[in-house]
C-alpha cells in the first residue's frame, strides 16, 4: 500500500479506540 | 437495520465495502450518495464514529469500518 509506517500506526490506533468504543456502546444499549 | 437510519446504514455499507487501505473519503461518499446532502452524510459519519462502527484513518476525511474484514 502507499501508506507510511506512521499512517499505518495511526490507523491501527484509531481502530483499537473505535473497537473499544463499539464494545462500550453495545454494553450501554443492552 | 440494527438501530441505524437508512442513511446511516447506507454510509456504513459503503465504508465497509471500500477496499482502499486509507478507507473512504467524505467526497467519495457524496459521489456514491448523490441524492444525499453533505451535511446528512457528515451527521451519519459522526454518529457511526461515536458508536464505534467506523474510525478516521489518515485524516478526518477518510473512514474505515471496525466490522470484520
Amino acid at each position: 500500500s502507499g501508506l507510511t509506517e506512521e499512517q499505518k500506526r495511526r490507523i491501527e490506533e484509531n481502530r483499537q479506540l473505535a473497537l473499544a468504543r463499539r464494545a462500550e456502546r453495545l454494553a450501554a444499549h443492552r | 437495520m440494527n438501530g441505524l437510519t437508512a442513511h446511516q446504514a447506507q454510509v456504513l455499507n459503503l465504508i465497509k465495502n471500500c477496499p482502499v487501505p486509507e478507507g473512504m473519503s467524505l467526497q467519495e461518499l457524496k459521489v456514491q450518495l448523490h441524492n444525499v446532502s453533505m451535511s446528512t452524510i457528515k451527521q451519519a459519519v459522526e454518529f457511526l464514529s461515536s458508536e464505534g462502527h467506523i474510525y478516521s484513518t489518515v485524516d478526518d476525511d477518510h473512514y474505515k469500518s471496525t466490522d470484520a474484514e
